[in-house]
């Protein structure tokens, strides 16, 4: 039932977080029960989702520490059918935690699936996974725990640059901890058709990766309100609905629901 | 002899290595011997001074990991005055090829130190050390390593939020590792002057942070030429020398050496 989509990429900077957060927002905008799990211990999808960090009392760090249920950990946010799971920095002491542990990769894996079981039809249609930026444990946790990632790639030079590491590690883990594993789609981000680079960028994007991995038609602009939205606790959605980065996202999530449909 | 300053920040995207390059290459233009140690697995600051991945025979994980002398690791650049230890994706490896050896976190330290007693008078001015965005064992060790840490804060909302948790990890690293560790300054990055988000979050800075810890007068502006160089492989100095991007890393050059000087 639930589809679980991590969304990944270790370059820093390139809107994980925020893909995450309006993603999320325009598929509960469309009736989709929606979680957001947030797995990196700067804990900025629970900041952009307005809970702050005396409301992070079970974190995903206690749902694959201490196994906590899943549903235990979820808390409503301010948009209607999206939950969140939130972070924080005790995150940075995961794999420090789990280093006993022969099975430590498959903490994620187990609390999800074992949600699934207990939710059943009621259960969510699609939990996101906000990665941290790097190839450490929480993102091989993250990629073992999923059935399909979204690579957000800004339209800048080392952005592209670091992709290549990305697929490497992904067929590594397709090799051994989740061989259903497979990329959903890159998303290309911060495109400002001001400067030739973005442009340039997309074309390289398309031309060296067309044919191996999904790109996502709908490109999101470099829009300010994308960024200011988190300072105000909500999604750009919320904070301005008509402005290009919110209609991006919602353009995105109705690619991203046709292409599920077709998978 | 040598300043060993690490450019850190575990939030992704903020200019931590378009600050070491760009700030190395201007140290280097006025006379200053500069070494930048490329220590993120990423390798963006080898290829952003045009040190492809075939030229990168020995890297800081061989000077950790096999202790390699650093003048054996060191590259020239095509900036006179200005070498380089490269990086590659091995560096992910050295977390778990250290895991045995309780004083893991000393290795890039005991590597500088043998090598500045090694150089004496002849050896680098300034060492900068481009760090991954996380918090982990690189970026520990960097730390360790380090006279002082610049840290470059990008002006938006998520790099204001993640600043406290920064702050928390220098003063551990003070309390242990490291007791001579102190900010030797943050650095305003990518301010866009178009966008009231940027003036907010730098008054922010200043009022709340000003008293704490310095803040340097020179802002570096949201500038495409900073982007667009590294794909030549040249740093934004040797790309163009008159853009906005250059000219505020020329201030923020003689900025800093007016504070090395005074301090
Ligand atoms: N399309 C956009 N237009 C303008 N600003 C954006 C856009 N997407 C993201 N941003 C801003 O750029 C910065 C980086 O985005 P974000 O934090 O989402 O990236 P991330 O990949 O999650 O970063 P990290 O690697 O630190 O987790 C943030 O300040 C965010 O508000
Ligand atoms: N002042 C600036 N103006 C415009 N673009 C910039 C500026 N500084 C950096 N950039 C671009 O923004 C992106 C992020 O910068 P950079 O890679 O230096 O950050 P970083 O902190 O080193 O990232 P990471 O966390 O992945 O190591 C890069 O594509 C870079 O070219
Ligand atoms: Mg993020
Ligand atoms: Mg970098």
């Amino acid at each position: 039932k639930s589809r679980i989509l991590a969304v990944v990429n270790q370059k820093g900077g390139v809107g994980k977080t925020t893909t995450s957060i309006n993603l999320g927002t325009a598929l509960a905008a469309v009736g989709r029960k929606v979680l957001i799990v947030d797995f990196d211990a700067q804990g900025n999808a629970s900041t952009g989702l307005g809970v702050g960090v005396r409301d992070r009392k079970i974190t995903s760090y206690d749902v694959v520490v201490d196994k906590v249920p899943l549903e235990d950990a979820a808390v409503k946010t301010l948009v209607p059918g999206l939950e969140l799971v939130p972070g924080d920095e005790n995150l940075a002491g995961v794999e420090t935690a789990l280093a006993h542990d022969p099975k430590r990769s498959f903490r994620l894996r187990d609390a999800l699936r074992s949600y699934r079981e207990r939710a059943g039809a009621d259960g969510y249609d699609i939990i996101l996974i906000d990665c941290p930026p790097s190839l450490s444990s929480l993102t091989i946790n993250a990629m073992t725990a999923s059935d399909s990632l979204l690579v957000p790639l800004q339209c800048e030079f080392y952005a592209m640059e670091g992709l290549s590491q990305l697929l490497r590690t992904v067929q590594i883990v397709k090799s051994g901890l989740n061989p259903d594993l497979d990329i959903q789609g890159i998303i290309l981000t911060m495109f400002d058709k001001r400067n030739k680079l973005s442009g340039e960028v997309e074309q390289e994007a398309r031309e060296k990766l067309g044919g191996k991995v999904y790109i996502y038609d709908t490109v999101i602009p470099r829009n300010v309100k994308l960024s200011e939205a988190p300072g105000y606790g909500k999604p750009a959605l919320l904070y301005d609905y008509k402005c290009s980065g919110s209609e991006a996202y919602i353009r995105l999530a109705s690619e991203l629901l046709h292409r599920e449909r077709a998978l």
